[in-house]
């Protein structure tokens, strides 16, 4: 199901399916620790089966989180003088 | 400050995208929040190029990272004139950086950049005063998220990706940001991706910035 929601075509038997079923079995243990953190009535996030989840957390990382971060000066009242403005 | 406030609601920010395979979530979140910067001052709503940010800005590597301040700093230092989507479209891979023959761009005159940690009362009046808001964010733990608001499963001081503020909503028992990201309408809430406003949940403010348009 997770195959045709989500338009892959990993052939049974391949290593490539072996890896892919392993990541998904995975996947789904991570949901369950995951949401047991979840709480009834205050909104608290959902974690579930989706378009990442025959990813591995190292391969996820790899080709989605991408970004660096800078350290930027802490925010305080007199800081609006100082738009980086010509 | 109003309890609810979402640049959505003025028409200002256009629709979400994806970045595919390539890890140019730092061009998204920049370029996406001048989009919606350019438009509050009264001009059409213009989907702009993300790629050429991922081709050009030299301080950064394209589809294999890069920084929001990065980028930033060199859209203020070059004057370079975004052109459309249109004329420049995304490829998802880094290609060579070039001019097209455009008499449409939009350049920035400056931008902004602090750490809110413990601030974050003062991030939301910045969101409407500055317009949308560029932060980063340590997102390992959004591979699995569906929807609902994001308390747990990350932490400050380790941000791995950039996505964008474009509002918060304060009327129910937790206040949360409403953050868009960068992977697709059919991820999370139709795009979006709620965050707890108040403790700095996943760092999100410890990187903060928008660029002045």
């Amino acid at each position: 199901t997770f195959q045709e929601l989500y338009n892959r075509s990993y052939e049974p038997g391949t290593n490539q399916f072996s890896r892919r079923l392993k990541a998904f079995q995975e996947s789904l243990k991570r949901h369950s620790h995951l949401n047991s953190f979840s709480y009834d009535g205050n909104g608290s996030a959902r974690y579930g089966i989706n378009q990442f989840s025959d990813l591995s957390p190292q391969e996820f990382k790899d080709k989605y989180l991408r970004s660096r971060s800078e350290l930027c000066p802490k925010y305080g009242h007199l800081e609006d003088r100082s738009y980086n403005v010509d | 400050l109003p309890s609810r406030f979402d640049w959505r609601d003025k028409n200002v920010v256009t629709p979400v995208r994806s970045q595919q395979t390539c890890g140019g979530c730092w061009a998204f979140s920049v370029v996406e929040g001048i989009e919606t910067a350019y438009a509050v001052k009264g001009n059409p709503l213009v989907k702009l190029s993300v790629q050429q940010v991922i081709d050009c800005s030299y301080r950064n590597q394209g589809c294999n990272g890069g920084s929001t301040i990065s980028a930033l700093y060199w859209l203020n230092q070059t004057h370079v004139k975004l052109v459309k989507e249109s004329e420049y479209p995304f490829k998802a891979v880094t290609g060579t950086c070039h001019f097209p023959p455009s008499s449409f761009g939009v350049s920035i005159k400056g931008y902004v950049a602090y750490d809110f940690s413990d601030r974050e009362d003062v991030m939301m009046e910045k969101l409407i005063e500055f317009g949308p808001l560029a932060v980063t964010v340590d997102a390992l733990s959004w591979q699995d998220y569906l929807g609902g608001i994001i308390q747990h499963h990350c932490s400050s001081q380790e941000a791995n990706h950039a996505v964008l503020i474009t509002g918060f909503d304060r009327t129910g028992p937790v206040p949360y940001w409403i953050v868009r990201n960068s992977w697709g309408a059919s991820w999370g809430n139709e795009g979006y991706v709620y965050v707890k406003i108040g403790e700095n949940v996943c760092g999100i403010a410890d990187t903060v910035s928008a660029a002045i348009v």
